[in-house]
């Protein structure tokens, strides 16, 4: 497959990201309060947090960038083998990839240098509350 | 220009933990 098999167009400068309030943005204007917002909004999503512990040339896909990320309040360790040019969104900064200037060609999109340390956003499926806990629900006629 | 929703970047953004 050619190298630009698979580039999410989101990440293209310009792309109109809807966040959860309907507010629509630009994918380079994103900031960290839109991912917390839209995750709040969204109900069942919770906003997680990645560290990036480890970054290196991946030995088994040449051409991509193996990270290796300690994921949530478990800690638990994650690794994934992505292009160099894929953005990720660092807490308080921004986008950042492993090659800003191959995201810059690809993408168009701004992004800083990602490096061990950054803590990254993301976002998992919220655990539904014990039923025990469970306090008054609204009233759902179409329950499935 | 097409209008992605937000929750379309999610799998694109940092690994969650998989249990």
């Amino acid at each position: 497959p050619g190298p630009a098999a698979g580039n999410p167009s989101h990440f293209m400068k310009g792309a109109i990201i809807q966040l959860a309030t309907g507010e629509l943005k630009r994918v380079e204007d994103l900031q960290t309060q839109d991912f917390v917002r839209s995750a709040e909004l969204s109900g069942g999503l919770k906003i997680d947090s990645s560290m990036v512990v480890d970054i290196r040339a991946s030995q088994q896909r040449p051409g991509l960038v193996t990270l290796h990320f300690t994921v949530g309040e478990q800690q638990s360790k994650v690794t994934i083998d992505v292009p160099p040019e894929h953005p990720f969104f660092v807490f308080g900064q921004g986008w950042s990839s492993y090659s800003p200037e191959r995201t810059a060609q690809l993408y168009g999109l701004a992004c800083h240098q990602m490096q061990v340390g950054d803590v990254c956003v993301s976002i998992t499926l919220q655990r539904p509350p014990s039923p025990q806990k469970a306090t008054a629900q609204p009233h759902h006629p179409q329950q499935r | 220009v097409p209008v992605f929703p937000w929750h379309s970047l999610v799998p694109f953004l940092a690994p969650t933990q998989s249990d």
